[in-house]
């Protein structure tokens, strides 16, 4: 028996919403210690890692490892029919086909349920070692949002550069070039609007921004979002989700031909 | 032309 009960039931609406372009369909996965989901995308260089920690829903029950597969589309719907404030329950038993959402309002007024049919999908998993990386940087989600769509009016790559002056993201196209620059501002007036930099040693990689503006879908999940790069190693873009876990991407370098 | 190399050849398959 799978049981798990989240206050802030938006907080999964979102998640879906900011993996679903990326992921078609995925395997869930419970155990005691949480809910998660890793999963690639077809062409298998970009890679979606959530973890949602048992601690952090108001009750969570698992009694049995268990991987539910999903469509991603199918599941966003549902979770659409969910208002905003509600919370959101997760039930399946151990040996279904289908796994339960409930919906409750803030003041007991309206509950629904939604069932949603499981599917058998194959997946890789894949083990991410821990990596020292060479340069991170955090910064305001919506800048790192801003960052990817203005460059993407220019070219379909960046060259992200991390120096001791700050992190410089680069594109060129038929348009002409851009260079976006940002600096470490630690003592920004509103902390929403801090950028750290941890630089080890200077690195720059190159990376289709398709792809890193199909992560920023993420940006309502968390006011600050991480980049770590190390040299000829995926990035890591990094959304802490308080109190709960993370919602982290990794994208493939590109490399010369 | 540049390329991305597949996931799994940085990551390991468990």
């Amino acid at each position: 028996m799978f049981e798990a009960r989240l206050v802030q039931g938006n907080l999964l609406k979102k998640v879906v919403d900011a993996v679903k372009d990326l992921v078609t369909d995925a395997n869930f996965d419970c155990s005691s210690s949480g809910f998660t989901l890793q999963a690639m995308d077809n062409s298998h260089v970009s890679l979606v890692s959530l973890s949602l920690r048992s601690d952090g829903f108001e009750h969570f029950r698992c009694d049995r490892n268990m991987s539910m597969g999903m469509s991603l589309g199918n599941l966003a719907k549902i979770l659409k029919c969910a208002g905003n404030d509600d919370i959101v329950t997760m039930k399946a038993a151990d040996d279904g086909d289908t796994v339960t959402f409930m919906f409750e309002s803030p003041k007991e007024d309206r509950v629904s349920d939604f069932e949603l049919k499981l599917m058998d999908i194959d997946s890789e998993h894949l083990g991410i070692p821990d990596t020292d990386y060479a340069a991170t940087v955090t910064l305001p989600a919506a800048e790192y949002q801003r960052i990817c769509r203005d460059l993407s009016s220019i070219g379909d790559t960046v060259v992200i550069s991390a120096t001791k002056d700050g992190v410089k993201f680069s594109s060129s196209g038929d348009v002409g070039t851009a260079n976006i620059t940002v600096r470490q501002n630690t003592t920004a007036d509103k902390k929403e609007e801090q950028v750290s930099i941890d630089l080890k040693e200077p690195v720059a990689l190159t990376f289709a921004l398709r792809y890193l503006n199909s992560f920023a879908k993420a940006t309502p999940l968390a006011s600050h979002v991480s980049l770590s790069m190390a040299r000829d190693l995926p990035v890591m873009v990094d959304y802490q989700i308080s109190d709960m876990g993370h919602l982290r991407f990794y994208l493939a370098p590109k490399i010369e031909d | 032309a540049d390329k991305q190399r597949n996931l799994k050849e940085y990551f390991n398959t468990v």
